[in-house]
């Protein structure tokens, strides 16, 4: 089970641009 | 072709589609204490994004911790730029858990328009941005 901490994280991650 | 660092002082927009641009505005606004705010704002546009391919239990575990971190203390940086109408309807939603992709709209919105008028533009006059450019 994915801690609230790392649920947010790859939340967060998941709205960034990718690399160019 | 124009350089990135000059599309970032277009917009806020330019600014956090480009990787670079996000990581040197994070630092900068991590120098001021409030790289909250940028975590918020993003935070918000990857629950709207996760509508279709996740299962309900996760989009309420998510919720609950976004409200929980950013929300739910009423000293930290994001929930003093948020306005008390925005926060309870937040508050509803996961207490009655009504989760939608769409709840954290507004207040995605209230951040975003306080760091158009407010860090962004100090952001552009940093010693950060100007030794990077």
């Amino acid at each position: 089970i994915d801690s609230e901490d790392d649920l947010l994280q790859e939340c967060i991650s998941s709205a960034m641009p990718k690399k160019k | 072709p124009t350089p990135p660092y000059l599309k970032w002082a277009e917009s806020l927009h330019s600014l956090l589609d480009d990787q670079d641009g996000i990581h040197l505005f994070r630092t900068f606004l991590k120098q001021e204490d409030c790289a909250d705010l940028l975590d918020f704002w993003f935070a918000c546009s990857g629950f709207r994004k996760q509508e279709n391919n996740e299962g309900n239990e996760k989009m309420l575990k998510l919720a609950k911790a976004i409200y929980k971190k950013y929300i739910l203390d009423n000293n930290g940086i994001v929930s003093r730029q948020i306005k008390p109408a925005t926060k309870s309807f937040i508050k509803d939603c996961v207490m009655k858990l009504h989760i939608d992709p769409a709840m954290f709209d507004q207040a995605q919105t209230e951040i975003q328009t306080m760091m158009e008028e407010n860090t962004y533009p100090l952001f552009l006059k940093s010693d950060i941005y100007l030794e990077y450019t």
